[in-house]
C-alpha cells in the first residue's frame, strides 16, 4: 500500500458516496446514466468473485463489499426506487457494442484461461470503458451536468489516474507490474482527459459543465 | 515479474 493507492481507493470511495447522496437527497437521478451504472455493477461483480477465494486483508475485503453494494444500492435507485425521474430516453448509448468486444477481448488477451482471471481481464477492461454511457449522455442532451455529477466524475476520474502513480511506484519498488491493468487504466484515464480539462476551466470557477458532442 | 495470481489491488 502506498499513498497513490490509498488516496486513489479513497478517491473511488467518494465517488461511489457523491453519486448516492446527490440520488438520496435530491430524490432524483435525473442526468445520471443507469447504463454506466450497470456496467460499474458487472465490474464489481465479476472483479471481486476473488472474496470467496483469497483473503488478502481486511481493508481489501472490506472495500470490496462497499463498492458492491453502494453500486447495487445506487441500480436499485436509478431502476427501482426513483425509476419515475431516470432519463432514460436520453441514455441511449448502446451498451453491448461495449461489453461484447470487451468480453471477447477479455477471453483472447489475458494473463491466465481460467475462469475467474477471464471475469477479471473483462472487469478490467469493462471499467476502462463503463463510463461512455455516461459522458455520451452529458454531451448528448447539451444539457449541462449538475456539478455534483462533475464532482462524481472527477473523483470517479482521478481514481485511476493515481492508480497509475501507484503502478510506476510498484514497478520501481517491488518489480511488479501488470500489462492488462496498466493499459486499460491509461486508456479508462485518458477517457476522462476532455472532461478534466472542462471541470478544472469550469466547474472550479463556479460555472457548470457542458461536454461538447 | 508478473502481477501474483492473489490480486491485492482493487
Amino acid at each position: 500500500m502506498n499513498i497513490f493507492r490509498l488516496v486513489g481507493d479513497l478517491s473511488h470511495l467518494a465517488a461511489l458516496i457523491i453519486l448516492l447522496l446527490k440520488i438520496w437527497k435530491s430524490r432524483s437521478c435525473a442526468g445520471v446514466s443507469g447504463k454506466s451504472q450497470i456496467m460499474f455493477a458487472m465490474v464489481y461483480m465479476t472483479r471481486y468473485l476473488d472474496l470467496f477465494t483469497t483473503f488478502v486483508s481486511v481493508y481489501n475485503s472490506v472495500m470490496k463489499v462497499v463498492f458492491l453494494l453502494f453500486s447495487f444500492v445506487t441500480v436499485y435507485l436509478i431502476y427501482f426506487k426513483f425509476k419515475a425521474t431516470y432519463d432514460g430516453n436520453h441514455d441511449t448509448f448502446r451498451v453491448e457494442f461495449l461489453v461484447v468486444p470487451v468480453a471477447g477481448l477479455a477471453v483472447l488477451v489475458n494473463h491466465e484461461f481460467s475462469f475467474l482471471e477471464i471475469l477479471w481481464t473483462f472487469s478490467i477492461y469493462l471499467e476502462s470503458v463503463a463510463i461512455l454511457p455516461q459522458l455520451f449522455m452529458i454531451s448528448k442532451t447539451g444539457c449541462e451536468a449538475e456539478t455534483i455529477t462533475s464532482h462524481y466524475l472527477f473523483a470517479l476520474g482521478i481514481y485511476r489516474a493515481l492508480y497509475i502513480a501507484n503502478w510506476i511506484f510498484r514497478y520501481y519498488m517491488e518489480g511488479f507490474f501488470d500489462f492488462i491493468a496498466i493499459v486499460a487504466g491509461c486508456v479508462q484515464t485518458i477517457l476522462y482527459c476532455d472532461f478534466f480539462y472542462l471541470y478544472v476551466t469550469k466547474v472550479w470557477k463556479g460555472k457548470r459543465l457542458t461536454i461538447p458532442a | 515479474q508478473m502481477w501474483p495470481a492473489k490480486k491485492d489491488e482493487l
